[in-house]
């Protein structure tokens, strides 16, 4: 495995988005993944609709919360294809899901895989490299006040509640750390992004791995 | 912008919990043992109590339907 890697070097990673006053972190987290995943198959990287998984994904509860495995199992299960994010765009609200006609451009997962790295972060490691960005749900309790650097301390695994997606590592430096894409804005953290302390399950970042199929 | 992020407070309300939000920095980054480190400060979530945070931003949950798959052991040792 390589000492470091970004999915963002390869340009193959959309901006960071703002979820603004919406409570779902779980569908930027998924469609983070789509995008990613469709651009590494060869299409080209578009920004995909958060706010069609947020209104459509019965399974969960739009801005009040979600999972991400939840969202995947309605993908999978509903044959959905996301339409572009200029056509649904995101409205910081839930509302009424829009259906659009088959002949709609769009993109569709064949399925879905979601593990517990706890104890296995090198296989994540692996996972990211042959597959791409990641869905994690972490325990972001300490990230309110977070500004840069390596997450290592204040942080539980156990208790999580945000989901968020893993691009990339870097294990040059003294402290290895997961590159981490944030749905809260550019002017949170590193430009929107987060680095976390890898190998100990620092805010539980390796409980809960989801990524699509395609 | 962190005075009165979500209304429904007095602006005094907020400063506290603004203070508050000082002291929870310096306690945080007593923590810092090295470069590389962490560090905490104010920003664009620092007019907002923990509580109300928690309400806002961490909306995400493992589904209890899931018995997410955990690699076994021997299969780690025979792909490394």
């Amino acid at each position: 495995l390589p000492s470091r890697f970004d999915w963002r070097d390869k340009k193959l990673v959309t901006g960071v988005k703002n979820q603004l006053d919406c409570g779902a972190c779980w569908a930027f987290s998924i469609v983070g993944a789509i995008e990613s995943r469709n651009a590494i198959i060869g299409h080209p990287l578009e920004d995909l609709s958060v706010q069609q998984v947020i209104d459509c994904s019965y399974l969960d509860k739009g801005c009040n919360g979600g999972s991400t495995d939840n969202a995947l199992k309605w993908l999978n299960q509903s044959h959905t294809k996301l339409v572009k994010s200029s056509e649904y765009p995101f409205k910081a609200t839930t509302g009424a899901c829009h259906y659009f006609p088959p002949t709609e451009f769009g993109v569709s997962i064949k399925g879905y895989e979601a593990y517990d790295f706890s104890d296995y972060e090198e296989q994540m490691m692996n996972i990211l490299i042959n597959v791409g960005p990641i869905a994690v749900i972490v325990d972001a309790v300490s990230w309110q006040d977070y500004l840069g650097g390596i997450i290592q301390h204040h942080c539980s695994s156990g208790h999580s509640n945000h989901a968020v997606l893993v691009v990339g590592f870097d294990k040059t430096g003294d402290t290895p750390y997961w590159i981490v894409k944030n749905s809260w804005g550019t002017s949170w953290g590193i430009d929107g992004y987060v680095h976390v302390k890898m190998g100990q399950n620092i805010c539980g970042i390796a409980d809960f791995v989801a990524f699509p199929v395609m | 912008l962190f005075m009165d992020p979500v209304g429904e407070r007095s602006p005094a309300d907020r400063y506290g919990i603004f203070l508050k939000s000082l002291e929870r920095h310096a306690l945080l980054n007593s923590d810092a043992r090295g470069s590389g480190d962490a560090y905490y400060g104010i920003n664009q979530f620092s007019g907002l109590s923990p509580e109300e945070f928690a309400n806002l931003y961490l909306q995400s949950y493992p589904s209890r339907s899931l018995d997410p798959y955990v690699p076994s052991k021997a299969a780690l040792g025979g792909s490394a």
